[in-house]
């Protein structure tokens, strides 16, 4: 079904972001 | 403001007013009206760090403010100013061509798209700052349309950002 793959990708969209900003290295303390 | 972007505008404040939710702060946090006093934004950043943004800090928040618009406006300028500095000062980053909100609009006439730029100046701070894993896992389990409003968002936010 299209609907689910379209779904199921835009999840992993949205996920790997989101991953990706909890790798990002974090503000340096001031 | 072409329609359309301000359409997007008032989808990402009631996507960010559901986000400010999950912090769970004393005021209630259910409609714009709400949000207008600055109160809520205070008590969420304080949250986010209560380091830099002390009990002194939150003190110069007037609570008390009703209807009084000029009391409202004053406390949205002191908390603008501190999202400001604790990007710079905190995270270590610089907002460059990020369209300010307009906290006169805010206080006076409670303007859905400028409270939405001022929520997402705090997202930014929440996903960047030392508890940034508690936020964005909080994120993460929101409504699937929720989160790619926020991810937009942050986006937006990361190209207008420089160290």
């Amino acid at each position: 079904d299209p609907n689910m793959k379209a779904g199921a990708a835009n999840e992993g969209v949205l996920a790997s972001f989101f991953n990706s900003l909890l790798s990002k290295k974090t503000g340096s303390p001031g | 403001m072409s329609t359309s972007e301000t359409l997007d505008r008032m989808e990402l404040c009631e996507s960010l007013l559901t986000w400010i939710q999950t912090f769970g702060v004393e005021a209630p946090c259910k409609t714009v009206d709400d949000l207008t006093s600055g109160i809520v934004m205070a008590q969420v950043l304080q949250k986010i760090d209560i380091v830099y943004f002390s009990d002194t800090w939150i003190s110069r928040i007037k609570p008390e403010v009703g209807d009084n618009w000029r009391l409202k406006i004053s406390n949205l300028k002191k908390i603008l100013k501190g999202i400001l500095d604790y990007n710079q000062e905190i995270l270590g980053q610089h907002i460059n061509d990020f369209t300010l909100p307009d906290v006169n609009l805010i206080g006076e006439h409670s303007d859905a798209a400028e409270l939405g730029r001022m929520l997402q100046l705090i997202l930014g701070c929440a996903v960047n700052c030392e508890q940034k894993q508690e936020y964005i896992q909080t994120i993460m389990m929101m409504e699937e349309s929720g989160q790619h409003v926020v991810m937009t968002a942050i986006q937006e936010l990361m190209s207008k950002e420089t160290p």
